[in-house]
């Protein structure tokens, strides 16, 4: 079930996403 | 004397007892100053004296309605001009403006607005 | 009845044995309990990528351009858990208006967790739903889940 979408990652448990400093831009410099 | 505001922010930020300063940790995020203008042609300007190893800070003007829970030019409400690379935002669209800012520097951000509000 | 810690400790161990995904004609896939379930237990921890509110929004719409399912649960109005490039086998539970299992944000040790408790007891190789309780919407989602006490709509 994980070809769901490609290269999905299986998880245990929930992990902390760490925004990138261009994390909102559309362009990442 | 223009102050970061206490309450116009996002509630994640960490604001100094002077009121000059801010940290965020998780993600990034807006405060607001504690003036506002809505007519008329205005300058404000800071000096940075203190930015630490690895951050990055996006200053300038940012209307009511910014998303405080972005940073400054994510949306169309704000305008930044950002530490990293001098780049200036709007509307999440980075554009070529300067060289990159940092301690020691002054910075000083002008808006021309109409007469009548 | 012991403490939701440590529920949620020998949930890790044990949720890998008591569900599993089929293929299912209505909604493409589905969980089924692979043992009886008592009513109350926990049965899965929806996990995934703890993401902002703000950042939802915007993750929403990029899946959607590449037209790819979005699997995504609000944990408070801070925070959402975004399962659909890493997660696990919670992100396919389908929805019920008529579910044997229910969602709850527990809190453990500071973090909160999305968890799914059976409503009552399950028997094995039954499909495992739970109400999603979508906020009320302008544009409608029309539910499929064919249960006598179905809303018609999920939204």
């Amino acid at each position: 079930w994980s070809a769901f979408a490609p290269d999905f990652k299986e998880l245990d448990e929930n992990v902390e996403y760490e925004e990138r400093e261009s994390e909102f831009d559309l362009t990442d410099e | 004397t223009v102050l970061l505001a206490l309450h116009d922010r996002a509630p994640q930020l960490k604001i100094s007892e002077d009121r000059l300063a801010v940290t965020g940790e998780k993600g990034y995020c807006m405060v607001r100053a504690t003036h506002w203008v809505n007519r008329g042609s205005w300058y404000w300007e800071a000096t940075i004296e203190e930015m630490p190893e690895g951050s990055a800070v996006r200053l300038g003007w940012g209307q009511d309605y910014a998303n405080l829970q972005a940073p400054l030019g994510y949306d169309k409400f704000g305008y930044s001009w950002r530490s990293k690379k001098g780049t200036k935002f709007h509307e999440s669209g980075g554009k070529r403006f300067s060289n990159g800012y940092g301690e020691g520097d002054t910075l000083g951000f002008l808006i021309i607005l109409p007469e009548r509000p | 009845n012991l403490p939701m810690a440590m529920r949620f400790r020998h949930l890790k161990l044990t949720s890998r044995q008591s569900v599993g995904v089929f293929r299912s004609q209505i909604h493409k896939r589905g969980l089924f309990c692979q043992r009886d379930i008592e009513s109350g237990e926990m049965v899965i921890e929806y996990a995934g990528e703890v993401i902002r509110s703000v950042l939802a929004d915007k993750r929403e719409r990029q899946y959607t351009v590449i037209g790819m399912g979005c699997y995504m649960f609000r944990i408070d109005e801070n925070f959402v858990v975004d399962a659909t490039m890493k997660g696990n086998a919670a992100r396919f539970i389908n929805h019920s208006c008529d579910p044997n299992c229910y969602s709850k944000v527990v809190e453990i040790l500071g973090h909160k967790h999305i968890i799914i408790f059976a409503l009552r007891k399950i028997i094995c190789g039954e499909e495992l739903t739970y109400d999603y309780k979508f906020p009320f919407e302008e544009d409608k989602i029309p539910c499929t889940c064919g249960s006598r006490r179905c809303r018609k709509f999920l939204n």
